[in-house]
């Protein structure tokens, strides 16, 4: 469903 | 990194730049919703709580840090510092009912069902609408001063710059993040009405003034 992410956006 | 992101994040710390400065130099918070300043104190506190855990880059690391700071410096100012001039009977807009729903919201929908991934999906969702008490207090008022309209412009502008960076990604590097999308979408569009006025008002020199 999504792409997991290391959130690597502020 | 992308000129999109790069600019969103500047747009970012102008706004808060803007905030802090108006406030320390004229000594006074009128006109500045101290409700939605607590919001984003919020908002940077559980969803950098990754800075204990993650590391991703300096920059990241610094801008973090900053976020978290500013966020509580300017709600030190207001709510201690400048307490006098704060304007809490037009600052009136009920804040959990950002919070609770935004918070059910965040434990229903999210990547992965643990604390640190909920709290990160909740301060999407209560960032997307944190601005609405700043909102409400300036139709309240009918008015904002042109410091106020500058400050909401820049921090409008962050959100919606990051959704050309999003847009960047998707095409240039094949991630995406729909939460963080449509919660910025959303963010965007509650600029919209106030973004309409400041163009065509506030930089015509005139006081941003609601129709009666």
């Amino acid at each position: 469903f999504i792409a997991r992410l290391s959130h690597d956006e502020l | 990194m992308n000129i999109f992101r790069l600019l969103g994040d500047l747009s970012h710390i102008l706004a808060i730049i803007i905030l802090l400065l108006k406030i320390w130099k004229t000594r006074s918070c009128a006109g500045i919703s101290g409700k939605s300043q607590i919001l984003f104190a919020t908002v940077y506190t559980m969803r950098y709580l990754d800075l204990v855990t993650t590391y991703i880059s300096a920059y990241n690391t610094f801008m973090k840090v900053i976020f978290i700071a500013t966020s509580y410096a300017t709600v030190f100012l207001i709510y201690v510092k400048c307490k006098a001039t704060y304007d809490h009977n037009h600052d009136t807009f009920r804040i959990e009912f950002l919070i609770l729903p935004t918070l059910v919201l965040a434990l229903l929908i999210n990547h992965e069902f643990t604390i640190m991934e909920v709290l990160w999906t909740f301060s999407i969702y209560l960032e997307s609408v944190a601005i609405l008490p700043q909102l409400f207090l300036v139709s309240k008022t009918g008015e904002a001063e042109s410091i106020t309209s500058h400050y909401l412009f820049a921090l409008g502008s962050y959100r919606g710059l990051y959704l050309l960076n999003w847009l960047y990604r998707f095409y240039a590097e094949d991630h995406y993040d729909l939460i963080a999308i449509i919660a910025g979408l959303v963010q965007t569009v509650l600029y919209c009405d106030f973004f309409y006025l400041y163009i065509t008002k506030v930089l015509k020199g005139k006081k941003l003034q609601l129709p009666a």
